[in-house]
């Protein structure tokens, strides 16, 4: 599975996520990728998501529309209790790590692996996976440009 | 903050470092890095986080390295069968294709059942036929098979290993 996140200059996010599914399956099977909320999501209110890995686990958590609906939520109480008052950048990123890494625990709970990459609309790029690796990227106009394949890199 | 911004995956998984020798390793970072610039060029430009998102993602099909597009893993019954989806922020306006076997990119697909359909997801033979109606070139389905994704097929089968065999629930 491949799949890419996007934050523009404009302030708009998008996802995208391709698959050949699982080696073997039968049935017309179908996995995570073609459905939007488990695979895929994006909202510019809150986080643009792609995900990989054991699918049907991951529509059963809902991964991509969870992450993206906590952030959100969060965002609205916090608008509603601090009267618009900005949360540092910093410690929305930190945020975003704790869910995205919160919903694979999720996952993982259930049995499944695999893991998530997200963009914010502050722009940072995050990833989350529990398997021993994930072949990522991220690049930002701050200058971040780097590729990875196993975890700890 | 940063104006823009990029990430991007080709799967996850147990990935077993004594068999990535550094050439290995070097194939997979170029191609990593070639579908990055590809989205990154878009975005540097002022272009749409839509558009980088397909041009990442397009270049990661087009390789056959990644279970997506070229290179994808095979069905129990020998086939590739695709599956794509892609979201826009803005107005969370979706597009999704399962199950397609010969469209060449299939997030492109995706993006034009977004644009160009009244619906989110077509799969199979219907989706194809929506390819093909909206221009798409009809892609053999030779194009998709590596030897490397057959020969982990034959390596399942000899080990009687199927998702119908498998004792525990896939999700």
């Amino acid at each position: 599975t491949v799949g890419a996140v996007a934050l523009d200059r404009q302030g708009n996010l998008a996802a995208a996520t391709s698959t050949g599914g699982m080696t073997g399956k039968r049935w017309g099977r179908v996995g995570d990728a073609p459905i939007i909320g488990a695979g895929t999501y994006a909202d510019n209110r809150s986080c643009a998501v792609s995900a990989t890995g054991w699918g049907e686990y991951f529509i059963r958590v809902g991964v991509a529309h969870e992450i993206c609906a906590r952030l959100r939520a969060r965002q609205e109480v916090l608008d509603v209790l601090a009267a618009g008052m900005e949360t540092d950048p910093v410690v929305k990123t930190v945020e975003a790590q704790y869910f995205a890494d919160a919903v694979m625990a999720d996952v993982k709970q259930l049995g499944g692996d695999g893991g998530v990459i997200l963009v914010t609309p502050e722009g940072y790029a995050i990833f989350s996976f529990n398997t021993s690796g994930m072949y990522r990227g991220r690049a930002t106009s701050a200058g971040v440009n780097e590729v990875a394949i196993f975890g700890g890199e | 903050m940063p104006r823009w911004s990029l990430a991007i995956h080709g799967g996850a998984g147990t990935l077993d470092k004594a068999a990535m020798t550094p050439e290995r390793r070097a194939e997979y970072e170029a191609a990593l890095q070639a579908a990055l610039d590809a989205g990154a060029r878009v975005l540097a430009e002022g272009g749409s986080a839509i558009d980088a998102v397909k041009a990442a993602v397009i270049i990661m099909e087009d390789s056959p390295l990644f279970n997506a597009g070229k290179g994808a893993v095979f069905t129990w019954e020998g086939t590739n069968e695709l599956d794509a989806s892609i979201m826009d922020g803005r107005d969370r306006s979706a597009g999704a294709v399962a199950g397609v076997k010969t469209v060449k990119n299939p997030i492109l697909l995706a993006d034009t059942v977004r644009t160009q359909s009244e619906h989110v997801m077509l799969m199979g033979a219907g989706a194809e036929a929506f390819a093909v109606e909206k221009g798409f070139a009809v892609t053999p389905p030779e194009y998709f098979a590596t030897q490397a994704r057959r020969e982990a097929l034959e390596r399942m089968k000899a080990k009687q290993l199927s998702a119908l065999d498998v004792d525990h629930k896939f999700g």
